[in-house]
């Protein structure tokens, strides 16, 4: 484990730790009469999180760990992954059922449709893997669906026009994440022999550059100090 | 050992 990786990991963690603070604010705010300005925000805008990128991010980590009961790595690598299975179900669990996290929700606007993502991935994943197992099938396609499942959000934060401050973080965490794990890759590479993994880095690599536009205006409207906007 | 080094990454 070198500090890269454990950096990405972190901000992964705390990328979901904003998202369940999110979803707890809208929660703790509903039916008070005087609600704080955060409630407020949250309440009366829509969350501007995309419940498709989320349904995507739990199909990932659920077809990715599928080894959490074969194989045994270590406790901070089972420990992660319960973590990321469990709040990514949650997250999806609150915004579909939830009564009142549901009622921030803009379905409206968030009308990307999975399936021009996981099919193409699948497909992909059946043509290109390491190994024609189930196992490994799925755990590619994780990759390949996980590098564009942040889609669906970037698009809704387009049209969004008050991307509040939580949302803006959300997915900046999310950048950093993936950005970090470039960073842990090439110091694996320097540092341990054999360390060769094509379809990671590629996958990997692609769903980084995602990022690329968004990382622009969000660090000039930290610069400029001003709300973080996408243009149209 | 080749595998290994693969999946111990989230």
């Amino acid at each position: 484990m070198n500090i890269f990786r454990l950096a990405g990991d972190m901000t992964h963690l705390m990328s979901v730790l904003v998202l369940l603070l999110k979803i707890h604010t809208i929660k703790s705010c509903a039916g008070k009469s005087y609600p704080c300005s955060l409630c407020f925000i949250l309440l009366e805008s829509s969350s501007g999180i995309s419940l498709k990128t989320q349904e995507l991010y739990a199909l990932v980590f659920a077809t990715r760990y599928l080894d959490i009961f074969t194989d045994f790595i270590s406790v901070y690598n089972t420990i992660m992954k319960l973590i990321f299975l469990g709040s990514s179900f949650s997250i999806v669990w609150y915004i579909r059922r939830h009564k009142i996290v549901r009622r921030s929700y803009d379905k409206d606007q968030d009308t990307f449709r999975h399936f021009f993502l996981v099919l193409p991935c699948l497909l992909l994943a059946l043509i290109i893997n390491e190994k024609f197992t189930f196992k490994e099938v799925l755990w590619t396609f994780s990759l390949y669906l996980e590098a564009v499942a942040i889609l669906p959000q970037l698009i809704l934060l387009q049209r969004t026009r008050n991307i509040d401050n939580l949302t803006g973080q959300y997915v900046f965490l999310l950048g950093a994440y993936r950005a970090l794990y470039i960073l842990n890759w090439i110091y694996r590479y320097f540092t341990e022999p054999h360390y060769v993994h094509w379809i990671t880095w590629i996958s990997g690599l692609v769903q980084t550059l995602l990022y690329a536009d968004f990382f622009y205006y969000y660090f000039s409207s930290l610069k400029n100090n001003v709300k973080l906007k996408l243009p149209a | 050992d080749e595998e290994h080094v693969m999946k111990d990454e989230l």
